[in-house]
């Protein structure tokens, strides 16, 4: 009977460790529902289910910036999420702060342009706060129900690149009458070092919230289980495809029902 | 650090003697769990934990090193040599056009490794051209034309909207002046069959000399499943593992290594055009086991 229980334990840390759910994370899962002397699917969706749940996500209202690591697709989601919160009625303005990178601004302009999202991109090269500073002082920006401020990709282990977003979030709460949110862009095939990652961000710019991306292939995004775990990161969006259309808002029970399948 | 949790589970005195069994199994689960949050595959993970088995119990121990050194050194000898052993040149055509064909998931690096291998070639006194064949990314033509005049490169990107018309033309076009092409692709995943039967026709038309994997190298336990689809579709030779100025541990490296047998050649190590290093497997190895 305890060799079945072993078998029954092993499977479950399995069907976790593969989702990226991460070792430290799927021992404390699996050692809670144990003690709880009911070591069975249905406990360990409930589990999940409940650490997705504890922390709420922020209501969107006002400058939202997104940020993140290099790829995991800000930009992308700037657009879907524009075109998202536009179809609930909301009326929406676009920053595009990436200044850095190669046709940056052109892939937000074409993107702003096919949705009709009114926006104002920044120029390669100018700086990244300014334009910040001056797309918020803008009439656009005023009337908006949502401003979304894309950003330049950038690792958390660049000192100066942190320090250069910090510097852009600073600008914008001085500048804000009012809340402004920071929503960090997770690539749903990111590993462990989604935690560093995150950790690092919240030093920084305090993000409330992910938006996790490219769920429609194969990976789990079960690193968001840690994150809710360990640092009580909620999310609030999935990116689900390449598309307008393709942002769904995030949903515990499906959510968890995908990495248990 | 594993190398202190090693010293710590297996005592710090210098052994004489062998390996003891109970040494084994206490080292070993601190090496799985280095692995696992390393982002090794967790199958990876228990076929290379059964070997290390074999391999270290009974094994002699020097008389210079204490069991918990003993150990890293085998798990480091093991996993270098899973990693290739050594670094791996690219591939040149014997004659004629040598042919690039940069592959993999969406915003994994290609764009950017595209013009970075360009550079490469060029240090090593080739004339590289690029191309950009993603027609779909707004903008993305433009981000490589870009990119590669800040680094000197030459770029050609063939008007059009058809893929495979637009590969036969450039690669047509590149021999009068240039001895290689570097082909940059749309992103895509591994399971949208459609774009995985474009980038097949991609490949019969040019003929690559190397079709290389651009894989992100925080990529979790997914990148076995990215892997075994492009392997299994000849869409990849060799592998370029991206963003190691992360400090993440990699361990994606060896998952893919595992499961295809292909040598990573590269690794990406920065956004601007000089950040592309050679990849060595003995670092590779020790920043996986942290
Ligand atoms: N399949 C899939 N692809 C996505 C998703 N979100 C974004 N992408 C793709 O991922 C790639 C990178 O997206 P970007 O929006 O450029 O990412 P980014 O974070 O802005 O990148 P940088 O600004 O360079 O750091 C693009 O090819 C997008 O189409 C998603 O949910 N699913
Ligand atoms: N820090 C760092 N950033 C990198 C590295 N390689 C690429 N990047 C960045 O990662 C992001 C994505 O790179 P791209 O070259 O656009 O990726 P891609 O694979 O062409 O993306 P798609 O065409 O959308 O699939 C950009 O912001 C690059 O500057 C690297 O080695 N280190
Ligand atoms: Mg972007
Ligand atoms: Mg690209």
């Amino acid at each position: 009977k305890s060799s079945q229980g072993g078998n029954l334990q092993e499977q479950l840390e399995e069907v976790l460790l593969l989702a990226d759910v991460g070792p430290k994370t799927t021992t404390e899962i699996i050692e809670k529902i144990s003690a709880a002397g009911q070591l069975d699917m249905e406990m360990l969706r409930d589990q999940l289910v409940a650490t997705l749940s504890r922390h709420q996500p922020p209501i969107l209202k006002g400058p939202v910036i997104l940020v993140g690591p290099n790829g995991s697709g800000k930009t992308t989601t700037v657009a879907k999420l524009g075109h998202l919160l536009s179809r609930q009625g909301k009326k929406v303005f676009v920053i595009g702060a990436d200044t850095f990178r190669a046709a940056a601004d052109s892939q937000l302009e074409k993107w702003c342009k096919r949705l009709e999202l009114n926006h104002f991109i920044g120029s390669r090269g100018a700086d990244p706060a300014s334009v910040v500073y001056d797309g918020l002082q803008s009439t656009a920006a005023r009337q908006a129900d949502v401003v979304l401020c894309d950003t330049a990709g950038r690792l958390q282990s660049n000192v100066n690149l942190m320090r250069e977003l910090e510097k852009i979030v600073r600008v914008a709460r001085k500048c804000w009458d009012g809340n402004i949110t920071v929503l960090m862009v997770l690539d749903g095939g990111t590993g462990q070092s989604a935690l560093e990652q995150v950790k690092i961000y919240r030093q920084f710019v305090c993000p409330e919230g992910l938006i996790v991306t490219k769920l429609d292939g194969t990976a789990k995004g079960g690193v968001v289980v840690a994150l809710a775990a360990e640092l009580g990161m909620p999310v609030c969006y999935l990116g689900v495809g390449e598309g307008a259309d393709d942002l769904v808002p995030f949903d515990p029970e499906i959510f968890v029902n995908s990495i248990l399948k | 650090n594993l190398s202190e949790k090693l010293q710590k589970a297996l005592g710090l005195f210098r052994n004489r003697g062998r390996l003891s069994e109970a040494d084994v199994k206490k080292g070993l689960r601190e090496v799985k769990l280095a692995l696992l949050e390393a982002d090794v595959n967790y199958l990876v993970v228990k076929d290379f934990i059964s070997r290390l088995e074999q391999r270290c119990v009974g094994s002699d121990v020097l008389t210079s090193l204490t069991p918990g050194q003993q150990v890293i050194k085998i798990v480091r000898d093991e996993l270098t040599d899973l990693l290739g052993g050594q670094w791996q040149s690219l591939s040149i055509a014997e004659r004629g056009l040598s042919v690039y064909m940069m592959v993999g998931l969406q915003g994994s690096g290609k764009t950017t490794t595209t013009v970075k291998l360009a550079g490469y070639l060029a240090g090593q006194g080739k004339k590289p051209l690029v191309s950009s064949l993603d027609y779909q990314r707004p903008g993305a033509r433009e981000q490589l034309a870009q990119f590669a005049q800040g680094a000197g490169i030459d770029c050609h990107n063939p008007e059009g909207e058809d893929v495979i018309a637009g590969a036969k033309q450039v690669t047509a076009a590149a021999r009068a002046g240039y001895d290689c092409l570097v082909l940059d692709t749309a992103g895509r995943l591994h399971v949208d069959d459609e774009l995985m039967d474009e980038l097949d026709q991609v490949r019969q038309a040019v003929h690559p000399t190397e079709a290389i994997l651009v894989l992100d190298s925080m990529t979790g336990q997914d990148a076995v499943n990215v892997a075994e689809v492009f392997a299994k579709r000849s869409l990849v030779d060799s592998i370029i593992l991206t963003k190691l100025d992360s400090d993440t541990r990699g361990g994606a490296a060896l998952s893919v290594r595992s499961i295809t047998g292909c040598p990573v050649k590269f690794i990406g190590t920065g956004e601007k055009q000089d950040k592309l290093e050679k990849f060595h497997p003995d670092r590779m190895a020790s920043q996986i086991l942290g």
